[in-house]
């Protein structure tokens, strides 16, 4: 369903993201780039259509640039708007070998 | 692990394990599922205090407190929201909420790596030894991303991305997925940022051996590990009722069984009973009895546990066809024994010829002397499906029959039903072999201050053996009848040879943008580029790169289309790490169909660090088959520093 939620990897552009926000503050940039992505969704939503907030898990930035959230597709959708997004893959298990 | 080290070439007091480079701080880090603290192979005496470098910490949760870190285990942390989001909340009667290890693997790959010396460890008497560590004085930081039903790709990431802040030197990842290009492989691009700030990635190549493309974690940045057999062994001999015997593998260290009335299949119970799977055994049927399972449905440890709550009195484990002749050896909860594809035949054929069959199986304990190094069947192959110009995996390392740490309150079956406790389990998987080669890297880089990642790789790559100890090629557990040797989709560049690697005398070295060449080649969009670049990258001429000019240790040749006398050319560099003034010669075993030509054939360095190029032109005269290898030798003096060349069609 439109509502229902993923839990995606985040990848965004590292030199985009680094002129907009200040040292340290990786986390906070990403929430509000998760706030302002759930506005615009909700605006999208049907009315009767229950939206959860999008939920940042981690924000990664030493090894790669980007962060993993659950979205909806609407906020997917909304999220590939973002200056500075690269891609998004749905979170999967991998296996011991 | 026992005795590795040993067949590794590693003894105290020399070369690598000298004490002078033992001193030296390096810091592995492994994302598996978890560590027991506790654990002997963790103790940190006579360890200096913590480098004042490390920003790592020691995350507290479940059965797990700051206290429980020391100078040797200096960080442990778990990452567990990516799976709970999608698995639901971790079941706490099953695993803890911590780094703490309930499942095994991670303490076992830990101390594999990096784990401290420990006297007379063993598993019920076998592979008995002094137990280490390939790089024992190691620090150790655990990241637990793994846990009962697998690791989320989004927690691995951020373990990879917090080891890396936290600053370890080297990450070993014995875990993996489906493999798919670089720019959708979360591994890929999380292991190219570590590579970038001088981490060195080693990763198991997978266990879906031995049908061909099956390796994963193919990036070339990544250090990708195929298992194989050392001459250690654990046989058991089966003797059957018509006087046959067949050599398996167990390791059950009691007596062995007496002549016992042999079932299997419908003489065992119902549907099912063959795999030996939940409920199928017939109690009536089964008591006091060997029962014969199938490989298959359930797991290995599994189908012994059903036997013995069936009142069986031994079990034998035949291979079916897609496992061959492997002989993996588990700690069985009742005397057993795998047998391979053949001799399940045969056991079989003799349970369908006689009205009453027996058999006798008896424990031979740990012996020797076989010829190894062997690749395990289940070793995932190349060629790599993503990228055709590289040969993956790259090494090969011992991964069958590991004996390492193992969590005080987990069986050795991994079975709940079992009560037995192990301070060290035998265990087998390319799992296993990976977190040797992390260990071993971590001695080279305490050599090798200045060494990047990619010369780390290409000393052990360039190294490495492809002859066994009764100087034969190295065979291949899952080769046919036709092929039973292993080619370089099944064992890289050969066996780690860690003394050698010590001391390669060239290197090929690459840098980050090199990669990035290499990305480009492969045609990657500026989006997709940007994932490993962190931002724009503008690619060369893309007339004046293609991917086999990426300076890998190891040449991948596709001629596309059987077409005579097509020509590729690829060139590299080698930087001399050896001794100044020296000149190498080049040597070179063609592979069948294939005319190889070097320029220049003779390579003078005046100094060290000095770097020169050369060109390798491959004409194609029309395979017979599909793929052939062959390599490439630079000689001199002491130094043969070989890459192989495998040529597909």
């Amino acid at each position: 369903s439109i509502g229902k939620q993923t839990t995606y990897v985040i990848h965004m552009d590292k030199s985009k993201i680094a002129a907009n926000h200040s040292p340290g503050s990786v986390r906070q940039f990403y929430e509000a780039v998760i706030d302002s992505i759930n506005k615009f969704s909700s605006q999208q939503e049907d009315q009767e259509q229950e939206t959860t907030p999008p939920q940042i898990l981690y924000a990664y930035e030493n090894a790669i640039s980007g962060f993993s959230a659950k979205l909806s597709t609407k906020q997917l959708k909304s999220l590939e708007t973002v200056d500075g997004f690269l891609s998004a893959t749905p979170d999967e298990l991998l296996t011991l070998h | 692990t026992t005795y590795s080290p040993h067949f590794l070439g590693l003894e105290s007091g020399i070369g690598l394990w000298d004490a002078t480079n033992l001193a030296k701080d390096v810091i592995v880090g492994v994302i598996d599922t978890g560590i027991w603290p506790e654990h002997i192979a963790f103790q940190d005496t006579g360890m200096p205090p913590v480098p004042s470098r490390w920003k790592g910490g020691c995350e507290e949760g479940t059965k797990f407190s700051q206290s429980n870190c020391n100078n040797k285990l200096i960080g442990a942390r778990a990452f567990f929201k990516g799976y709970e989001s999608v698995v639901g909340r971790i079941n706490e009667t099953v695993d803890y909420r911590s780094p703490r290890d309930a499942q095994g693997h991670g303490t076992h790959t830990a101390s594999t790596a990096a784990g401290n010396i420990v006297a007379n460890a063993n598993l019920f008497g076998l592979a008995r030894g002094k137990a280490a560590g390939m790089r024992y004085t190691s620090r150790i930081a655990a990241y637990k991303a793994c846990w009962s039903l697998g690791c989320s790709s989004s927690d691995i990431l951020a373990a990879i991305d917090k080891a890396v802040a936290d600053g370890v030197d080297v990450l070993s990842l014995s875990l993996g997925g489906s493999s798919r290009p670089y720019y959708r492989d979360t591994i890929a691009i999380a292991s190219f940022g570590a590579t970038q700030i001088g981490v060195f990635v080693s990763c198991s190549a997978g266990n879906s051996g031995p049908s061909i493309s099956t390796v994963d974690n193919t990036a070339p940045w990544i250090m990708t590990v195929a298992a194989s057999y050392t001459d250690r062994s654990f046989p058991a001999i089966v003797k059957l009722g018509n006087g046959h015997s067949f050599e398996g593998s167990s390791l059950y260290s009691g007596k062995g069984s007496k002549q016992l009335p042999l079932v299997f299949g419908k003489t065992a119970g119902v549907s099912g009973a063959e795999y030996c799977i939940n409920g199928s055994l017939n109690r009536k049927l089964v008591k006091g009895k060997i029962v014969i399972c199938q490989r298959g449905l359930n797991s290995r440890t599994g189908k012994g546990e059903q036997v013995k709550l069936a009142g069986g009195a031994g079990m034998l484990l035949l291979n079916s066809d897609k496992e061959g002749e492997e002989l993996i050896a588990d700690a069985h909860v009742l005397p057993a024994a795998t047998l391979g594809a053949s001799a399940g035949k045969a056991v079989k054929k003799y349970v369908n010829s006689t009205k009453r069959p027996t058999a006798s199986i008896v424990f031979k304990g740990t012996v020797f002397g076989n010829p190894a190094p062997v690749i395990a069947s289940f070793s995932s192959r190349g060629p790599s499906l993503v990228g055709h110009d590289v040969i993956k995996p790259d090494v090969t390392a011992p991964g069958v029959n590991i004996l390492a740490a193992w969590p005080a309150t987990t069986s050795p079956s991994m079975l709940k039903s079992d009560d037995r406790r192990v301070l060290f389990n035998i265990i087998s998987g390319t799992s296993m072999s990976c977190p040797h080669v992390s260990g071993l890297a971590a001695l080279l880089k305490s050599v090798h201050e200045d060494w990047s990642t990619a010369a780390i790789k290409s000393a052990l790559m360039t190294t490495a053996y492809t002859l066994n100890n009764r100087n034969s090629p190295i065979a291949d557990v899952g080769g046919s009848s036709d092929t039973p040797l292993a080619t370089a989709f099944a064992f890289g560049s050969g066996h780690v040879d860690p003394e050698s690697a010590s001391d390669p005398g060239l290197i090929y070295d690459i840098a980050t943008e090199d990669y990035l060449d290499y990305l480009c080649s492969l045609n990657y969009t500026s989006l997709q580029l940007a994932l490993f670049a962190g931002g724009n990258f503008t690619c060369p001429n893309p007339s004046a790169f293609h991917p086999g000019k990426l300076n890998y240790p190891s040449f991948a040749v596709n001629f596309k289309g059987n077409v005579k006398n097509m020509s590729l050319e690829y060139e590299r560099s080698v930087t001399n790490v050896g001794t100044s003034y020296c000149t190498y010669a080049v040597k070179v075993e063609e592979p069948n169909g294939v005319l190889v030509t070097i320029t220049p054939p003779i390579l003078s360095f005046q100094k060290i660090g000095e770097i020169l190029s050369y060109k390798v032109t491959f004409v194609s005269l029309r395979g017979a088959s599909n793929e052939s290898f062959g390599s490439l030798t630079w000689v001199s003096g002491k130094y043969a520093v070989k890459s192989p060349i495998a040529v597909t069609w």
